[in-house]
């Protein structure tokens, strides 16, 4: 209703106003929360979905990021939608419902301001975050090897100048400790679901080491149900397994931090790509992109609502 | 706003070992200034590299020199930049009006 097109790209101006415009449409689930700030002093927002009001203690909940990664356009405008589905579909969506009604989902769209801004104003090809690194004349640390999980492997860069740079220490990332910290003050975070893009994958811990998570064979499981309910939708097709497995020894990992951590139902994707665009995914992919993961989504969301831990 | 003019970004698809190694050992090469879109995992995922247009010769000239087979992905960066710039300011229009 306010006009908004979800299948074009946005800037963070206009995903942030889009934010407060949601809320306020929707004032009885989602609010707004601020988790933080980043680097160059952008707020951290956080929507939270909820039905819960009277709770003396944290529901148990569902926590997705997307965008960590700034150049993967296509992960905050999947997010932007997915809110927006999340908020339209309560009451309409028996499932979604049944979630909300006994737990919360907490998404952050823009999880990297600064480096989601500068990709906008300076260089679309951006992917970290905007600190400065002592010592070096490049900027920036990746988001998704600063966490306090296997950091500083061989699966991860000590050059500042890389661009799977780890950062000095872990978390010196507001960016990532704001949601480290956000995540262990709540308590009670059932799962974590990290969005990127692109190479259309499903993966779960772990990245920094080579042996299966005490969980595997049921996120394994879950997560051929959520590429298979993916592809029903366009027939995109999805690898999926461990990230060590999948794809390569990824060191410092947000879902490795949280699984570590006590959130069992550990994800993260990667969306789409048909193999011509990488990170220049077209905008007219945007809605079914968005569409196919929804599903996999609530698969995933689903299976953590009906097995509580 | 940083151009990208004549960058190209390379997918490689190989079955072997070897050019996994061989792809680290570029992606080393600071002076290239190669960004790995899709890194070297692991033979028969795809590798993508962005390489900026003064780079193009010596990659490609790499890359074939060592028998690694390749595909231009796209063809030029900054084209598809400008579309998308486009079509973010057509949306918007419409949005205002």
């Amino acid at each position: 209703s306010s006009g908004f097109d979800f299948s074009t790209y946005h800037t963070i101006e206009e995903i942030y106003s889009w934010m407060d415009d949601l809320v306020a449409q929707h004032p009885n689930l989602v609010s707004k929360i601020q988790i933080g700030e980043s680097y160059e002093k952008r707020p951290l927002y956080v929507l939270k979905f909820s039905t819960g009001r009277t709770a003396k203690t944290h529901r148990p909940a569902i926590w997705i990021d997307t965008g960590i990664h700034s150049r993967e356009w296509i992960t905050q405008a999947t997010g932007v939608w997915t809110a927006n589905k999340i908020a339209t579909e309560y009451g309409k969506d028996a499932s979604l419902t049944a979630i909300l009604t006994s737990m919360d989902i907490f998404l952050e769209i823009v999880t990297n301001p600064d480096g989601f801004a500068y990709t906008h104003s300076q260089n679309r090809m951006w992917r970290k975050t905007r600190s400065i690194n002592a010592g070096s004349s490049c900027k920036g640390v990746d988001p998704n090897r600063n966490w306090d999980a296997g950091f500083g492997g061989p699966g991860a860069s000590n050059n500042p100048c890389s661009e799977t740079y780890h950062g000095p220490h872990p978390f010196s990332e507001s960016e990532t400790k704001s949601i480290a910290d956000f995540i262990l003050g709540h308590g009670n975070v059932m799962a974590a679901i990290s969005i990127h893009s692109y190479s259309q994958m499903l993966m779960f811990p772990y990245g920094y080491k080579d042996e299966p998570a005490p969980d595997h064979q049921e996120l394994d499981d879950l997560a051929k149900e959520a590429v298979d309910a993916l592809a029903a939708v366009h027939g995109t097709r999805y690898t999926y397994g461990s990230t060590m497995h999948t794809i390569y020894q990824a060191d410092g990992i947000t879902i490795d931090w949280t699984y570590d951590n006590g959130v069992k139902y550990s994800y993260t994707f990667e969306l789409r790509d048909t193999g011509r665009y990488g990170f220049l995914l077209p905008a007219s992919q945007i809605i079914p992109t968005a569409e196919e993961t929804w599903p996999a989504l609530t698969k995933i969301m689903d299976h953590v609502h009906k097995h509580p831990y | 706003q940083k151009r990208f003019v004549g960058d190209q970004v390379l997918r490689v698809l190989t079955d072997k070992e070897e050019h996994i190694v061989l792809l680290r050992e570029l992606e080393e090469s600071e002076d290239l200034q190669l960004d790995y879109w899709a890194a070297p995992a692991k033979p028969d995922l795809p590798v993508d590299i962005r390489v900026p247009f003064p780079s193009l010769q010596p990659v490609k000239i790499f890359l074939e020199s060592h028998g690694i087979p390749y595909t231009i992905m796209i063809e030029d960066v900054q084209t598809l930049l400008d579309e998308e710039k486009e079509a973010m300011e057509k949306a918007r229009k419409l949005e205002r009006s």
